[in-house]
């Protein structure tokens, strides 16, 4: 990604899978 | 050009990972350690071990659904380290600490060996 402007998202990418339904 | 990189998604990946592996979902192999059975994910074993690494790009093992570990393993030791696979942190006791090395020698688990033996150093009197 060299030349590329990377911007840092901090939060989650995903749902969460829940621990037990 | 601008890229977003989200910084918590691998560790957010691995999350779900080992969510799917406590509730057995998708889970595609019994690791047998003594009388002991674990429950994984191939592609979490091989991706983190190089001898399940061999195990499963053998086109005459990779689809069993069992696999029998050397009887010497320790099951705790087995329990730690996949464990960590998981979670990416590695509990280091003291009274296990011969056998969660042993045991990553034995998976061929290198930067892992090399973490026991540092903690084996710093925690050594002498």
């Amino acid at each position: 990604y060299e030349g590329v402007n990377t911007i840092k998202e901090m939060g989650r990418s995903i749902h969460e899978i829940p621990r037990q339904d | 050009d601008s890229c977003i990189q989200f910084t918590r998604h691998a560790s957010d990946v691995l999350l779900n990972l080992n969510r799917l592996r406590n509730r057995d979902i998708l889970t595609d192999v019994t690791i047998l350690v003594n009388r002991q059975q674990f429950r994984a994910h191939k592609t979490v074993l091989m991706a983190c071990s190089g001898l399940f690494y061999t195990i499963f790009t053998d086109s005459h093992k990779c689809n069993l659904n069992a696999i029998s570990l050397d009887p010497k393993v320790d099951p705790e030791g087995f329990a730690i380290l996949l464990e960590f696979m998981y979670t990416s942190r590695l509990t280091l006791k003291e009274s296990l600490i011969m056998a969660i090395m042993n045991t990553a020698i034995y998976l061929q688990m290198d930067h892992v060996v090399d973490t026991c033996h540092r903690f084996i150093k710093s925690s050594d009197p002498s």
